[in-house]
């Protein structure tokens, strides 16, 4: 008896480590969150918690690209027609989605959840402003915007993230620039110009394709492969430099003010970016190691312009996995 | 997923937003 009880023991007892640490873990962070409440109410605004560097390599140490993928080939198989429903209703009522507005409304036409994550919407839904010279490119939410300074971005508002680390190295130009100029002032070309930016995030629900913005022109692409942690306003509020450790796509080029940059950044569930024009990029692969990054101009000897792009004309889209 | 824009501008660039919005694709950002 006593060497069963042991052994009830030793199988236990990870399962009850687990429990206490998780539920100790979680009840901790709803008091934070119940203490910030509070203050917020008083008027009295509180500072970002920021992850610590071992928190942060922790999550870094998951293996969010494996997953992602594993997500996405799950999502990719062919589902019986009579279970079409039942599934993309859940996801409906989880996320919120809008069905009115899809082209294709019957559910049983999407073959595979991520056929159904690609939805297409119907043409009258979502008119482009003319009056205005930018345009939102997708839906979502707007994390943060203004003017980008000393060299730093906003995630969110008070956590920041490197402009070099975003962008990464300026070589996709061969305009010289003075060596004492910081990275912020080497991107603006026309004087008495300023450097902005905004922050859209896309949840889960919404339309996930997106579209250009203004009328430029996109001279060059670059990869970043990376993590793929979570983007979502509550993890981009506690990871410094969230965005420059995933993966992302980065196209650079230049509209009527000079410098234009969109960069599509990929997360756990949609870890995969495609661009219409540019059939050759491929992420979330596992050929592409994280910490580099794969350059493309898309200006040659025949076309020294670019790839020109329309206001609201269609550029790309994410995928599940 | 995630969009962002920087680019570069007049000074009298406005963006018509606020933090937190909901916002749908077509729909104005900022004008000068």
């Amino acid at each position: 008896l006593r060497a069963a009880s042991t052994g009830v023991m030793v199988r236990l007892r990870p399962l009850y480590f687990l429990v206490a640490s998780g539920g100790g873990y979680t009840g901790y962070r709803q008091y934070e969150k119940y203490k910030d409440h509070q203050l917020e109410r008083q008027g009295i605004e509180v500072p970002p918690k920021l992850a610590k560097p071992l928190e942060v390599a922790l999550y870094k140490s998951v293996p969010t690209r494996l997953l992602s993928r594993a997500w996405g080939r799950l999502n990719q198989v062919e589902l019986p027609t009579w279970l079409r429903k039942p599934i993309y209703s859940l996801y409906i009522w989880t996320f919120g989605v809008n069905m009115k507005e899809a082209a294709v409304e019957d559910l049983h036409q999407y073959r595979n959840l991520s056929e159904f994550f690609r939805r297409k919407l119907k043409p009258q839904a979502r008119p482009v402003c003319d009056s205005h010279s930018m345009i939102s490119p997708s839906d979502g939410k707007i994390l943060h915007f203004g003017r980008v300074k000393n060299c730093e971005v906003e995630q969110v508002k008070g956590v920041t993230y490197s402009l070099e680390s975003f962008l990464g190295p300026r070589t996709w130009t061969d305009r010289k620039s003075s060596l004492s100029s910081s990275f912020q002032e080497q991107l603006v070309r026309k004087k008495g110009n300023e450097l902005y930016h905004c922050v859209i995030y896309l949840a889960p629900g919404d339309y996930h394709c997106f579209h250009s913005p203004t009328d430029w022109s996109v001279y060059h692409r670059r990869h970043f492969p990376g993590s793929l942690m979570s983007v979502n306003p509550g993890i981009a509020r506690w990871i410094k430099e969230l965005f420059c450790y995933n993966e992302r796509v980065v196209l650079t080029g230049g509209w009527q003010h000079g410098f234009f940059s969109l960069t599509a950044v990929g997360a756990t569930n949609v870890g995969s970016i495609r661009i219409y024009f540019d059939r050759d990029l491929q992420t979330n692969s596992p050929r592409y190691s994280k910490g580099s990054h794969n350059d493309v101009s898309y200006i040659s000897g025949r076309n020294q312009d670019g790839i020109a792009l329309r206001k609201g004309e269609q550029l790309g889209e994410f995928n599940l996995g | 997923s995630t969009i962002v824009l920087i680019f570069e501008a007049p000074k009298d660039f406005c963006f018509n937003l606020k933090a937190g919005q909901k916002i749908h694709f077509g729909e104005a950002m900022g004008s000068l």
